[in-house]
């Protein structure tokens, strides 16, 4: 592991947390703001009586404004840009979702199990009508168990760099260069969470996560390909080019 | 390829 001075490990907690503060999409004390208001039934079965490809449109929709802002986070934090282009786009491509599912617990109601979409808060039944009713399952009992860890917002920021920086992702050119980017990270977690003195345990919960972030991001290719499989046209004409050029 | 993903890496940070 690379040698850190702890004044190099708090300035990188600094700019990590800094960064993950300006590309959050939706500051907590907005959400406050909303109430935490529900969808009414009736919004509810409008939601569910969407024919399917619309419903997967508005999702990836959705996605691809949440990963336009884990682009901008990628961007801040120190080293990512010195990467080269190639594993700049490695990471992204592999670990943008995987993020907005970190992120996602900010937006999530544990005690309603509801998360922020479209306006409101939106409870698993919402999404029926995209036909993945396993992974939207999983994706909410992620959420759940993810907001159970009570993490800080520099807490998650470090985790969520820590996942970005995965250097065990395929196709990657200096793997070298992202492995010591990611030590350094997972060094000023660690430093954080001593800080903040939490328990012992939290780390290794955290590393049981990113394998749970792996296989909901299978998933969601899995279903991509099964809708496109049924509808290409819709895929091809109506999806943001940027979830096609991620997801493709 | 990558096309847009490359745009937005380019763009500087606002």
């Amino acid at each position: 592991p690379p040698t850190v001075s702890m004044a190099e490990l708090d300035h990188l907690v600094q700019i990590i947390s800094k960064s993950h503060l300006e590309t959050c999409q939706y500051l907590r004390e907005e959400l406050q703001q909303m109430s935490w208001q529900n969808f009414l039934q009736d919004e509810v079965e409008r939601y569910q009586s969407k024919p399917r490809e619309v419903m997967w449109q508005l999702c990836a929709v959705k996605i691809t404004e949440a990963i336009q802002y884990v682009v901008e986070f990628a961007k801040r934090i120190d080293g990512f840009m010195d990467l080269c282009q190639n594993d700049q786009i490695v990471l992204l491509k592999a670990g943008s979702l995987e993020v907005v599912f970190v992120r996602m617990c900010r937006v999530f109601d544990s005690q309603n199990n509801t998360v922020y979409f479209d306006g409101k808060f939106a409870g698993p039944d919402v999404f029926k009508a995209l036909g993945c009713d396993d992974l939207i399952t999983s994706v909410f009992d992620f959420a759940k168990s993810m907001c159970s860890l009570h993490l800080t917002e520099d807490e998650l920021a470090l985790f969520s760099a820590f996942v970005l920086l995965s250097a065990d992702r395929s196709w990657l050119q200096e793997k070298l260069q992202v492995e010591k980017l990611q030590q350094k990270i997972q060094l000023a977690l660690q430093h954080v969470l001593q800080k903040n003195q939490r328990e012992d345990g939290v780390l290794n919960k955290l590393r049981c996560k990113v394998s749970a972030l792996r296989s909901l991001c299978s998933r969601h290719t899995e279903k991509l390909s099964a809708f496109r499989a049924i509808y290409p046209d819709i895929v091809r004409t109506h999806f943001p080019p940027l979830y096609k050029e991620l997801f493709g | 390829k990558h096309k847009i993903l490359h745009q937005l890496l380019q763009n500087s940070t606002s």
